[in-house]
């Protein structure tokens, strides 16, 4: 069985008051055993 | 592996001059058997006896007036049976039966194994709250950003399907960059539907023009693909804390998804059999695709019990129409945390 996940995330935010950006960034690759609950990506202000 | 009783004396070689007509003589000839047809035989005849007793216990309990129902198949394991069987799995897919939520002996079936639940505790789910988890035990196959108007997923290198095809032609998958695309996509949809749909494609698509200035955060469309093996914990999770507004059911084909299959099969997830759920969570879209296979394709979802998939359909060739379950239309739709169980694959 597959499961394919579509989501819309941030990929760039430039805040009023500074330049800080958000972004979304997965944190896998590509053979990765991944289980139930981990972390597959965040987005994170920088 | 042959049955017979080889005479101990050496044989005398055949002379050339022998008077008998040159073989040697034929009185201690060994009839030979092969182990394989020993072996059918006596299954044969185990088969036979076992009819025979099946057949007196029939008579038996007909003349106390005891009438026989009918047996399902023996799908149920006996129970002095089932570690054995539940390690064999174990060991042939490299499933780990220390998280298994119940003693072994406790799943009647394979079917009930599968799909067992896990210890409280197996999976703790990440809190961060800028994190998206994963939803499922598996290998991560693909992933990356959806761009440009196709917003083709790469199924393998030299084959790729689009969303659209994946999700249905009347997803709500907010792709500002092509509402036209998206237009022709939902004509199939009836005007009530549409205006329902209108206010979700508005309130889920990302701003047409992206003001610098303002504080709404551009968006993008990712993608992630997350293949289970047999051995996997085959229960389905929530990503995030999200509302579902529609199920849509593709009754499909089932085809294998293993490695062969996905580098074989053009298009392969969007023949398959599937249950798509769309919904909106705090970045916006969101869509889950649970793609069966062979054998595991019937999916079961726990947020509406009465689905049934996998049924015996005619396969035509052209692919129907997918069967749409919309939850509850006021927007909220049916309301899940991060890590909640949604649903499962099942066996069969």
């Amino acid at each position: 069985s597959t499961v394919v996940l579509v989501f819309q995330a941030p990929i760039s935010k430039l805040l009023q008051e500074g330049d800080s950006s958000q972004e979304f960034n997965f944190n896998v690759k590509c053979g990765d055993r991944i289980r139930v609950g981990e972390a597959l990506g965040r987005w994170h202000s920088s | 592996t042959s049955f017979t009783k080889k005479p101990l004396t050496p044989q005398p070689r055949p002379s050339v001059n022998a008077t008998n007509g040159g073989g040697n003589s034929q009185g201690d000839s060994s009839y030979l058997l092969p182990g394989a047809t020993v072996a059918t035989l006596l299954m044969l005849g185990a088969l036979h006896a076992r009819r025979m007793y099946d057949d007196k216990k029939t008579e038996e309990m007909r003349a106390k007036g005891i009438e026989v129902e009918f047996q399902p198949d023996a799908k149920e394991i006996p129970v002095w049976l089932r570690p054995h069987v539940y390690r064999a799995w174990a060991r042939a897919f490299h499933s780990n039966l220390e998280e298994a939520a119940l003693p072994l002996e406790e799943y009647i079936s394979l079917k009930e194994f599968f799909a067992r639940a896990l210890k409280e505790g197996s999976r703790p789910i990440n809190a961060d709250p800028q994190c998206l988890v994963s939803p499922v035990d598996g290998t991560i196959l693909r992933f990356g950003e959806l761009k440009g108007a196709g917003a083709m997923i790469e199924q393998v290198k030299g084959f790729s399907y689009p969303v659209f095809n994946l999700l249905g032609a009347s997803s709500l998958l907010p792709t500002t960059a092509d509402s036209n695309v998206q237009e022709e996509h939902s004509e199939s949809i009836t005007t009530t539907e549409k205006s329902k749909k209108s206010w979700w494609r508005v309130s889920l698509a990302s701003p047409k023009v992206w003001d610098p200035t303002s504080s709404r955060a551009k968006r993008g469309l990712f993608y992630c693909v997350i293949y289970l093996s047999p051995g996997d914990y085959h229960r389905i999770h929530s990503p995030a804390d999200w509302n579902i507004l529609v199920r849509r059911h593709f009754s499909g084909h089932l085809y294998p998804v293993n490695e062969r299959a996905t580098r074989t099969i053009r298009n392969l997830y969007i023949e398959n059999e599937r249950v798509i759920l769309e919904g909106v969570w705090q970045e916006g879209f969101m869509a889950l695709a649970a793609v069966g296979a062979t054998n595991i394709g019937s999916i079961e979802l726990f947020i509406e019990p009465e689905l049934q998939t996998n049924k015996p359909t005619k396969k035509s060739l052209r692919s129907e129409l997918p069967e749409e379950q919309i939850y509850d239309c006021e927007g909220v739709g049916r309301v899940l945390k991060k890590g909640d169980e949604l649903g499962a694959f099942n066996m069969g």
